[in-house]
């Protein structure tokens, strides 16, 4: 099964974060419990699910680059069977701190080995910054497939092929198994042309890899997170939450179907 | 004056590019003539202006990193008194490229020296990628001033601290004469509670630092990329179009005073 699931695109602000916290509560609904990575320092995902500043004492920077154990660092959020790893802006110094380590792009994926991390959860989602560097290649490395919410604007294919690429790198040298579980299409506004546009011409060139479930632009998404909450709790009957909830029976679907 | 000015926030999607592409638009319209650097490996501000893939030859990676002069990168586009150095997905090596480089953080600020760029520009505009890394640094480095576009939107003051510690950093090291310019509100919705909120935060927390004039959420801004043209072309009417020339007259105006 496809249990581990990086949620990447180097293109900013196409909805990486919102999809992971929200992904990852929609999953803990139907009875799952899920693990959430924030590999990003900015720790929005963090921050999203309520985990203050001085909570974050062990985080992915301690494991990536420390060298600790994955599971000193995981800690609970306010949601039943949600766990999560925090983020802080340390992470920034991993590209430079490990230059020298020849298993820099792999340290996730032995982290996660180690920690025998399929014994407690039935998926680990993991939010990446928006590039294409060091921690992006790390939760490639450690993953089983990786999703890309892809906004309905214009520069939103500019990126695509090269993230492919980079996929198609990762597969070649770390992870022989790393498949794309597929396109989210993020932010789409039926009202305007734009979107549309850009959807279908998703829809043409990527066909069954775009995902069915489309993630309407809904401003309780971009309110959730200053309520600490993600969508599901904090506006239940919302546009937002009812997307999400499709997008985890989709991925529960294709799982199936894999 | 503030002649060279660095576009920067780490968080992505928050209008760099589109703020990056249409002030230099609005400065040439009042007769200036502006250079425009795209230091985004993404190429977004190249394909805003309609550089396609096979006319960059010539980019702002052979500056960095090949050490060739700036001046062999230059090269017009369709708006007359705006030039481009364009960017391609090479500079995304340059973080590894450059690492064992001791003047890696200054190659920018040294080309642009070399280049003695004031003989032929009023102003030099730098697009930043969504990151805190070598190429926003090199940015810094060669900049008068920061400007900073933040989204109405929760996220938005998450980095701002880690931004402003980064601008302190470059001016201790590098730059001893880098300034904020200022923080640009984008994608204003004034329908929208969270979007007011937001800006009512940032101005109580930054005080004059906060440009008066506000970027409103308008769709012809997310069209006119797609027509490879700013947006005082695409629809010189719009309220995206008098955004950006009210932006160029405060530009203008601060430097009057400074
Ligand atoms: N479907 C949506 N409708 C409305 N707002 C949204 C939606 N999805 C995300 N947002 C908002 O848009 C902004 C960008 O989303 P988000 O931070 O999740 O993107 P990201 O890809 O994680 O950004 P980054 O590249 O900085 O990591 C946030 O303020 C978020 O609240
Ligand atoms: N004021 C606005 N109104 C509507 N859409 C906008 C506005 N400003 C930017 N956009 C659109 O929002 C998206 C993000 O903007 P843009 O690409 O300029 O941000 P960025 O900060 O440069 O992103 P990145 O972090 O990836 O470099 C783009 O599709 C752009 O067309
Ligand atoms: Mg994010
Ligand atoms: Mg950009």
């Amino acid at each position: 099964a496809r249990r581990i699931l990086a949620i990447a695109n180097q293109k900013g602000g196409v909805g990486k974060t919102t999809t992971a916290i929200n992904l990852a509560a929609a999953l803990v609904e139907t009875g799952r419990k899920v693990l959430l990575i924030d590999l990003d320092p900015q720790g929005n995902a963090s921050t999203g699910l309520g985990i203050d500043a001085d909570r974050r004492v062990k985080t992915a920077y301690d494991v990536l680059i420390a060298d600790d154990p994955l599971r000193d660092a995981i800690q609970r959020t306010d949601l039943e069977r949600l766990d999560i790893v925090p983020a802080t802006v340390d992470l920034s110094s991993a590209d430079v701190a490990m230059v020298s380590d020849k298993r820099r792009n792999r340290r996730l994926r032995d982290a996660l080995a180690a920690a025998e991390i399929a014994r407690d959860y039935d998926h680990v989602v993991i939010d990446c910054p928006p590039s294409l560097n060091l921690l992006t290649i790390n939760a490639m490395g450690a993953a089983d497939a990786v999703l890309v919410p892809l906004q309905c604007e214009f520069f939103a294919m500019e990126g695509l092929s090269q993230l492919l690429k980079t996929v198609k790198q990762v597969r070649r040298s770390l992870n022989p198994d790393l498949k794309i579980e597929g396109v989210i299409l993020t932010m789409f506004d039926r009202r305007n042309n734009l979107s549309q546009m850009v959807a279908e011409d998703v829809r043409r060139n990527l066909g069954d890899l775009v995902y069915r479930t489309v993630i309407p632009r809904n401003v309780r998404l971009s309110e959730a997170p200053s309520y600490a909450a993600p969508i599901t709790v904090y506006d239940s009957a919302s546009r937002g939450s009812l997307a999400y909830r499709a997008l985890a029976r989709e991925f529960i679907e294709r799982q199936a179907l894999a």
